[in-house]
């Protein structure tokens, strides 16, 4: 059994979620933020058979594609704190960041 | 160590967790949201001792309980992303969903 | 790799984020509340490689400092759900609580 941890773009969460539920998965979804943009994200939790992990990849594969995003972080730049100092930077946005962990026990109680 | 992550319905958290701090533990709340039905739930992360696991098993049997519930979801059945093609569905809902992960290092720093 | 999970005071959450961006770790935030004052905190995910976890500890250490904080908290006190029988108490806040779990498998999709 395993649990995934997934961080997606909240713009992707939506089609994402539906695809899992009527792949049969269940998820649950947390609203969370991203530490550089500062920017709302999702973080879902999808606990699921070992063997399942493959077919959530895919699905996440599908739903959430990575693009290019021109963003000016409020996130110090260099060693000050003067936000004027940001720069605009291009990052990469959407895609998912996936953690998969172990889990000992996974029951419904 | 472990950590126990548990989705309990929103009616129960609280003398959930009420009865988790009496006994001792100590417990994190997160507002989430279920896939399924696109409900508000609860996620509560329980950090605890491998023996003390059972204990907390018990107090979420005592304080979350099954109930029937006859729900339209939102999500699409079928192909189709047609609403109105949703039935009513008759769900388990309470009860707790529960995994319980094995911790490497747990400190207060 | 592991997934670091930590507890930490509102007020020490952006300054600690800050310093972790400027660090080169990525960090996703969830909006958290403790079991026991029944307070807002913030709980953190902070996805790494196994050497950094020393790093990222150091980081922590700097930005969470524990202080005494005099509260009377609304979980009930003995058996009774008095609330007026809740005793002022001295806790220690601010730190963070830090649960280390190991990831299998750690990606961008
Ligand atoms: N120091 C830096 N310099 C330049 N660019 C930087 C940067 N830190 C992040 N970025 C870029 O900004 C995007 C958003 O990062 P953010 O931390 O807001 O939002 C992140 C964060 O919430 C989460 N995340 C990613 N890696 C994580 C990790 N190792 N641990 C915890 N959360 C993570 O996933 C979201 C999307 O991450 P993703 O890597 O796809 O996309 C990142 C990356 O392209
Ligand atoms: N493996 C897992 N990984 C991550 N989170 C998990 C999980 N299993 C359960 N959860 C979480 O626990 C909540 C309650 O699940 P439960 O199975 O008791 O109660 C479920 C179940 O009785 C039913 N249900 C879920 N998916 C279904 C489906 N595809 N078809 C029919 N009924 C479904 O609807 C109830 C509410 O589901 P919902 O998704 O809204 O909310 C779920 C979800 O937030
Ligand atoms: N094993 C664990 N699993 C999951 N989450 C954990 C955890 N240990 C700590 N946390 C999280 O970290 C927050 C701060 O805990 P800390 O022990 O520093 O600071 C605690 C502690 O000094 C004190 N405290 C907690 N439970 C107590 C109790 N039963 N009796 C007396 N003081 C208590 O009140 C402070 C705030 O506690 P609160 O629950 O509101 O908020 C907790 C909780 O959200």
């Amino acid at each position: 059994m395993k649990l995934i941890i997934a961080v997606v773009n909240d713009k992707d969460a939506i089609p994402l979620m539906e695809d899992l539920v009527e792949s049969n998965f269940q998820v649950t979804k947390l609203a969370s933020t991203g530490g550089f943009l500062r920017e709302g994200n999702t973080t879902l939790l999808i606990g699921l058979e070992d063997e399942a992990v493959e077919q959530v990849r895919e699905i996440l594969r599908k739903n959430c594609k990575s693009r290019r995003k021109t963003v000016t972080p409020v996130a110090p730049v260099g060693n000050t704190m003067d936000v004027s100092m940001s720069y605009p930077t291009e990052v990469m946005v959407g895609g998912a960041t996936v953690f998969v962990v172990k889990v000992e026990k996974w029951e419904k109680i």
